[in-house]
């Protein structure tokens, strides 16, 4: 899981 | 996304609508812990900076936004509206012990050392020991409105099935994200003794009180 974009969870 | 995934949303929306209830429809604030409340109005504040850079989805964004309007909705009614039913003195968690190792072990243990992603870790971190005060608070008290054990209840549930979302995402997508995870085992292995007064009192229609 890398930075910025991957962040697809609350 | 994954059925896991959205029962979590939901359990931790209503876990905040419920307490919002509570406060709002007693006018009472008596066993919240304002602490609990201001850290997870933090957690919410630096997790969600990629509000406006990083469109993920219209739920993304939307859920986002409730969390936050939320989580400070709820900080002005304990510390503004019914500030005087608010008791400070059982609030006593000492914040500082939790936020100086956090941001410490936010800017060692990372995935990038950028401004965003460090706001990021540290709302990760931070959220796994939020609970903390509000825990001290009833073990202090000694006893917890029912109303106030429920929004414990789907408060810890939501992260417990969290767990159930990254297990299934590492066997259907191969995602794996360390630091959630780690941080979300010790967030929800905090929840484990509220679990077990939950269910074999609460759920027996007995108050919870702590022996």
């Amino acid at each position: 899981e890398g930075p910025g974009e991957g962040k697809d969870e609350l | 996304m994954n059925v896991f995934r959205i029962l979590g949303d939901v359990s931790h929306l209503l876990a905040m609508i419920l307490l919002l209830l509570k406060i709002w429809r007693s006018k009472c604030c008596t066993g919240i812990s304002g602490k609990s409340q201001i850290l997870f109005a933090l957690v919410f504040t630096t997790r969600y900076l990629d509000l406006f850079t990083n469109f993920v989805s219209l739920y993304n964004t939307v859920m986002k936004v409730i969390f936050l309007l939320c989580a400070y909705l709820t900080v002005y009614m304990i510390y503004g509206k019914f500030r005087k039913t608010f008791d400070s003195e059982n609030d006593t968690f000492r914040l500082e012990f939790l936020l100086v190792p956090i941001t410490g072990l936010s800017f060692l243990e990372n995935y990038s050392f950028t401004p965003l992603e460090i706001l990021w870790t540290f709302s990760i971190y931070l959220e796994s020991v939020a609970i903390l005060p509000q825990l001290f608070m009833i073990s202090k008290t000694g006893e917890a409105e029912t109303i106030t054990t429920h929004y414990l209840f789907f408060l810890g549930l939501y992260r417990a099935l969290y767990l159930a979302n990254w297990i299934w995402r590492y066997h259907t997508e191969n995602f794996y994200d360390q630091i959630a995870v780690v941080s979300g085992v010790v967030q929800t292995i905090f929840y484990c003794d509220f679990f077990y007064l939950y269910v074999t009192k609460v759920l027996k229609g007995k108050k919870l009180s702590l022996p």
